[in-house]
This record gives C-alpha cells, sequence and structure tokens, in this order.
C-alpha cells in the first residue's frame, strides 16, 4: 500500500 | 483509455460546452439550474483538489481535462449568479441542496475505501454527482417544458454517464479494473436519466420540446 489510491477516471 | 471513456469524456465536455453556449448566446440561463451547475462545480473542485495541492504544470491532457471542468463550471455559476442573475429562475430552481450535500459527505465518510482525507473528498465527489442532476430535473418538472437546447445539454450529460458504464465493462473484461464506488455511483445516476432519455427520444429527436403534462 503506497498510502495514495489511484483514481485513474475523471 | 478505451474508446468508450473517451466517447464519454467528450460527451461530458461537449454538455459543458452546450449549456455554456446557451446562456452565453442567449444571454440568459432561464430554465438552468444553478443548483446543480454549483453542485457540478463543488463536485470538480473536491474531485480534482490533487491539482491545488501540487504544483501543477500541464504536461498531460489528463490535468488540462480537469483543469477545463473546474473553471467551465465555476464560470457557467458566474453566469448564473452574477453576471445573468436577473434570468435565473431561483424560484422554480427549489429543490434543498442540502438534502443532496449532507447526506453525500455524511456517506462519503462511511463508505470509502480509506478514511483519508483526499479519499473522502473523492468519494464525496462521486456520492454528489450522482445525485447533482436533481435539483435540474425538479426544475423542468416544475415549469413543466425544458428549452431543446437545456434537453440538447441533458441528452450530452447523460450520454456520458451512459458511456462510462460502457467503459466499465469494457475495464472489467479486458483489465479485471473495478472500481465498486464509482461503479454503484455511477448506475444510480444514469438510472436518474432514464426518464429524460424517453423523452428525448421521443419528443426532440422528432422536432418537438419536451413539454410535461400538468
Amino acid at each position: 500500500d503506497n498510502g495514495q489510491l489511484f483514481h485513474d477516471e475523471l | 483509455m478505451n474508446i468508450f471513456r473517451l466517447f464519454g469524456d467528450l460527451s461530458h465536455l461537449a454538455a459543458i460546452a452546450i449549456l455554456l453556449l446557451k446562456i452565453w448566446k442567449t444571454r440568459s440561463c432561464a430554465g438552468v439550474s444553478g443548483k446543480t451547475q454549483l453542485l457540478f462545480a463543488v463536485c470538480f473542485i473536491t474531485r480534482y483538489i490533487d491539482l491545488f495541492l501540487h504544483f501543477v504544470s500541464l504536461y498531460n491532457t489528463e490535468k488540462v481535462m480537469k483543469l477545463i471542468y473546474i473553471s467551465a463550471s465555476v464560470f457557467t455559476c458566474y453566469l448564473i449568479f452574477f453576471k445573468f442573475k436577473a434570468t435565473y429562475d431561483g424560484n422554480h430552481d427549489s429543490m434543498r441542496a442540502e438534502f443532496l450535500i449532507v447526506p453525500a459527505a455524511g456517506l462519503a465518510c462511511l463508505i470509502n475505501t480509506k478514511f483519508d482525507a483526499i479519499e473522502i473528498l473523492w468519494t464525496f465527489s462521486i456520492y454528489l454527482e450522482a445525485v447533482a442532476i436533481l435539483p435540474q430535473l425538479f426544475l423542468i418538472s416544475k415549469t413543466g417544458e425544458a428549452e431543446t437546447i437545456t434537453s440538447h445539454y441533458l441528452f450530452a450529460q447523460g450520454s456520458y454517464r451512459a458511456l462510462y458504464i460502457l467503459n466499465w465493462i469494457y475495464r472489467y473484461h479486458y483489465e479485471s479494473h473495478v472500481d465498486t464506488i464509482a461503479i454503484v455511483a455511477g448506475v444510480v445516476q444514469t438510472i436518474l436519466y432514464c426518464d429524460f432519455f424517453y423523452l428525448y427520444i421521443t419528443k426532440v429527436v422528432k422536432g418537438q420540446k419536451i413539454v410535461l403534462p400538468a
């Protein structure tokens, strides 16, 4: 877990 | 990036442009819900908060798109609440925005992937976007009609949501990508447009204006 979740949609 | 998402985002951009052009050309925001536009502005700002936290260099399309969404929605609000305030149909735009904001905020605190400020703001923006169109639909049901250009705006906005569902099916199938919160909220949002889609196809496509029975 790198802490930041990645939301790749706009 | 797949074709559904690309056309979904383009449709979203088209919706924003149609609305801005309508207001600008007619010098009037009659029939447009200021509350819906305000909620969309809140959605974009809370969703793309990272743009304000880090130095933004415009090296990719995504950041440019985010900035366009934020600035266009803030500009739309400026036109409705300041520049063309006299034409704003405030009496008919009577749905209480707090009834949407407060539950969206509460739900974002309860159901999220990670209890972290940025993540909760993102989740809040997703929940809020799901219901942000309601004041606009409520306004139309109160006045009993929608100008054709407003119908085109709603159709582009609804198409964007419907195309995102196809995008999620595609991504689930080819990338095993599933973002449950976005999907559930997106499906709810799309369902809200169904009644309008029906009216659009049966009336606007045939050259008629949407007029609801009294």
